[in-house]
């Protein structure tokens, strides 16, 4: 990873791209571009890693300032801008063994998370239209966002939005039941935004599906730890290097607690 | 596009579901709308 060049970390840098000129993604990318905060933006780009202090807080340096950045927030708009600047230029994360839908749909609805009562009806019921509304999606999904399902409803490739990241796979049943209910399929440019941002959402570093003996780099649990990275290697050298190179910041980072300021150093001499 | 770029991940649903059932949720990081009555 360190040999890389950072403009090469995502998986859209082949030689040839498919150049998109639909409307809808390129009001998407001037939207990026108009919200982004210049200062955060060469904060980002200047930063000397300190350390992680959990999956969903960072310590990081910029001149004589030390930061606390929101982790969890800066990777969801990562990977948000990553899914709309690289649009249908994704590399694939192969999946060895396809995953049910249907298996994946059930786990959602038996999990809190999704709000389900008897008064929904029974979850195979529900299930099963997830799978059926979501194959009928498969061909989209697969063409823009490599994200790949085959005719028997399974999950077998998810997209590869930088080299060395896999998302926090126990994500991955909410985020299956939240494409049929949080997307707006209806209106083209809604469709690519929403889309995007609840794939942003299961990528991001959480703190909820990273604990101890994660990896985010796609290693079962029953790997040995020694063979595999631990996800404070990943955060901090997949992860904050893509923040360098690859992220706009919005201006609301500054205000709303993602980037806090702790300390400066010539005030430090003061005390 | 032959350009694309693939790497395997190894994944077996057997043993992600005994994980997913392991795994304890963070109840503070809920979303607190009600997911199916969307469906």
């Amino acid at each position: 990873v360190e040999g890389d060049s950072q403009k090469e970390m995502t998986a859209a840098c082949t030689p040839r791209r498919r150049i998109i000129n639909l409307t809808s993604v390129l009001s998407l990318r001037e939207e990026i571009n108009a919200r982004g905060h210049e200062t955060l933006r060469e904060m980002l780009h200047g930063h000397s890693f300190v350390g992680c202090v959990s999956p969903q807080w960072a310590l990081a340096q910029h001149q004589t300032k030390l930061y606390l950045l929101n982790t969890t927030r800066l990777s969801e708009e990562l990977f948000y801008q990553i899914l709309i600047y690289d649009f249908a230029n994704f590399g694939v994360l192969r999946l060895s063994e396809p995953a049910p839908l249907f298996d994946l749909a059930m786990l959602a609805l038996d999990s809190p998370e999704s709000g389900w009562t008897e008064e929904d009806g029974p979850k195979e019921g529900l299930a099963e239209y997830i799978v059926e509304f979501l194959k009928k999606k498969a061909e989209m999904l697969a063409d823009y966002f490599s994200l790949e399902i085959d005719e028997e409803g399974s999950l077998i490739g998810l997209p590869l939005l930088i080299d060395n990241y896999v998302p926090p796979l126990e994500g991955l049943p909410i985020f299956i039941l939240r494409l049929a209910t949080e997307v707006n399929w209806d209106e083209e440019k809604e469709c690519f935004e929403t889309l995007s941002k609840e794939c942003a959402t299961f990528y991001s570093v959480r703190k909820q599906y990273v604990c101890e003996d994660s990896t985010l780099s796609g290693q079962q649990s029953d790997v040995p730890a020694s063979s595999a990275n631990p996800w404070k290697w990943t955060v901090e050298h997949v992860v904050y290097k893509a923040f360098r190179s690859h992220l706009l910041p919005p201006e609301h980072f500054s205000e709303d607690g993602t980037v806090l300021q702790l300390a400066n150093l010539p005030d430090l001499y003061k005390v | 596009n032959q350009n694309v770029k693939i790497v395997q991940i190894p994944f077996s649903m057997e043993n992600f579901k005994k994980n997913f059932e392991k795994h304890k949720f963070d109840l503070e990081q809920k979303d607190e709308f009600c997911l199916i009555h969307n469906l």
